[in-house]
Order: structure tokens, then C-alpha cells, then sequence
């Protein structure tokens, strides 16, 4: 999983 | 989108003549909304996510703008300055601090995205704190509360299936979205005891 590249929710 | 949909259909020039605009809306909290989807939303020509994500990025910044056109600018008149008063000086300021210090990554975007999800925990409160000055929330104004209300409650339930089901969990959003379901929960206990058996909320003097 690690970090997160981009928000992917509203 | 339902929630923010009736707020501009009901304050639409086309729906309603000037007069029946409804009232008891707090422009602060509109311009506090307008902000966290501009703030949150920057990333809507660089990520593509699908076309639904995008479709509502558009949707929820547009709608927040036009209800804020409508309100402060073309029915000026009908709002209600006197009951509108809650300091939004004082809810921008610990957001923006909060988001510097607690953040996952010290760039701008993202900086800018945790302030916008501060931010919309609390914008809610110019709202509920005009509601408790006036006594009163018109029954369409209710409506509109508990949409939005739900809009983050339901997506508590949407960060719960993500833990279990992709091991993915973004406490930022978590923590700032339960705070934002929390301080609605009064006014839902008002929406689901007097609105719902067709009373208006007011509250006690």
C-alpha cells in the first residue's frame, strides 16, 4: 500500500 | 449533491421569486464550503481519478459558487446579516496552522488539501450557530443540514469498508470527518425527532 500518490476521494 | 442542489435550486432566480429566497442559510458557511472544495479540488485538471470524481469536483465547486453568487451578491437584500455573525477569522486560522503541522506531505497541494479537510469539519458552525441565534431552521434548510450531514457520516462507513477490504485508511480524513459527523449529530437529533414528523425545528429561547 504505502504512502498514498494522490487523494482519490471527493 | 443532493443537498447542495437544493440550495441552488431553491435560491435559483428561475425557482423562486426574490421574496421566498429562503433565509436562516448562512452565507459564512457557503463561503467556508467554497473554499474547502477549492482548496481540496486543485488536483482536478493534474488527477484523473474516473469521470464520476471529476464530474463531481466540477459539480461541487460550481453549485458552492453559484450559491454563493446568489446569496451575497444577487439576492443581497434577503440575507440575514444580523444572525450570520459567527467569527470565521477564528475557524480559518487554527485550520490553516493545524494543516502546516499535521499533514502527509509538506508540499502545497497537499497542504492545501489537509487545510480543505480541517476546514470542512468546521464550516458547518457559522450555520449551526446561526440556527441556535434565529431559534428556528426553515423545514428546506433542515433538508439541506442533513444531507450534508450524511454526505461525510456516510463516508465513515465508506473508510471502514476501505480498511478491511484495500488496507488503506487515511486518518487526516478520518479523524476530521467523524469531528464534522459529530457536530452535526444535535442537529440530527432535532432533523429526526420534530422535521421528519413534519414540525419545524425551533429551539428552546
Amino acid at each position: 500500500e504505502g504512502e498514498q500518490l494522490f487523494h482519490d476521494e471527493l | 449533491a443532493a443537498g447542495i442542489g437544493l440550495l441552488v435550486g431553491m435560491n435559483c432566480p428561475k425557482a423562486v421569486k426574490p421574496r421566498d429566497v429562503i433565509t436562516g442559510i448562512s452565507g459564512r458557511s457557503q463561503i467556508l464550503f467554497l473554499v474547502t472544495y477549492v482548496a481540496r479540488y486543485l488536483d482536478l485538471l493534474t488527477n484523473f481519478v474516473s469521470v464520476y470524481n471529476t464530474a463531481m469536483k466540477v459539480f461541487f465547486i460550481a453549485a458552492s459558487a453559484a450559491t454563493v453568487y446568489l446569496m451575497l451578491f444577487k439576492f443581497k437584500a434577503t440575507y440575514d446579516h444580523n444572525h450570520d455573525t459567527l467569527r470565521v477569522e477564528f475557524l480559518i486560522a487554527p485550520c490553516a496552522l493545524l494543516a502546516l503541522v499535521v499533514n502527509h506531505d509538506f508540499t502545497p497541494l497537499e497542504i492545501l488539501w489537509t487545510f480543505s479537510i480541517y476546514l470542512e469539519s468546521v464550516a458547518i458552525l457559522p450555520q449551526l450557530f446561526m440556527v441556535s441565534k434565529t431559534g428556528e431552521a426553515e423545514t428546506i434548510t433542515s433538508h439541506y443540514l442533513f444531507a450534508l450531514g450524511s454526505y461525510r457520516a456516510l463516508y465513515i462507513l465508506n473508510w471502514i469498508y476501505r480498511y478491511y477490504f484495500d488496507n488503506f485508511f487515511d486518518l487526516i480524513a478520518i479523524v476530521a470527518g467523524v469531528v464534522q459527523t459529530v457536530l452535526y449529530c444535535d442537529f440530527f437529533y432535532l432533523y429526526i425527532t420534530k422535521v421528519l414528523k413534519g414540525k419545524k425545528i425551533v429551539l428552546p429561547a
